[in-house]
């Protein structure tokens, strides 16, 4: 299933994304 | 703090202008303050915009944040 694929394709950029914000707010000097 | 209290720090992270909601143009803005590509980051959009009207509420938001926080699947 193609939609599938995507799906987790978009959950991993999603996480990186949130990750990312996650680090910013913390990890600001 | 609480989860809801991250999710408004976030949004306001990306919602600059306070509008209420996040456009596309204030997603791209994030490139270069995020380690994420252009590419990526309209990703995230179209991920988070469920209904695709082009707005990001902080319903939707929340909603993609939580399935972050709650339903990552662990492989």
């Amino acid at each position: 299933d193609p939609n599938m694929k995507g799906a987790a394709a978009n959950e991993g950029v999603l996480a990186n994304f949130f990750n990312s914000l996650l680090s910013k707010k913390t990890g600001s000097p | 703090s609480t989860l809801m209290e991250k999710t408004q720090e976030f949004f306001q992270l990306c919602d600059i202008q306070q509008k209420g909601f996040i456009t596309r143009r204030d997603m791209q803005r994030l490139h270069g303050e995020l380690p994420l590509s252009a590419d990526e980051l309209e990703n995230v959009f179209d991920t988070l915009d469920a209904d695709g009207n082009g707005y990001l509420t902080l319903d939707e938001f929340s909603s993609g944040f939580s399935e972050f926080m709650f339903g990552q699947r662990v492989s």
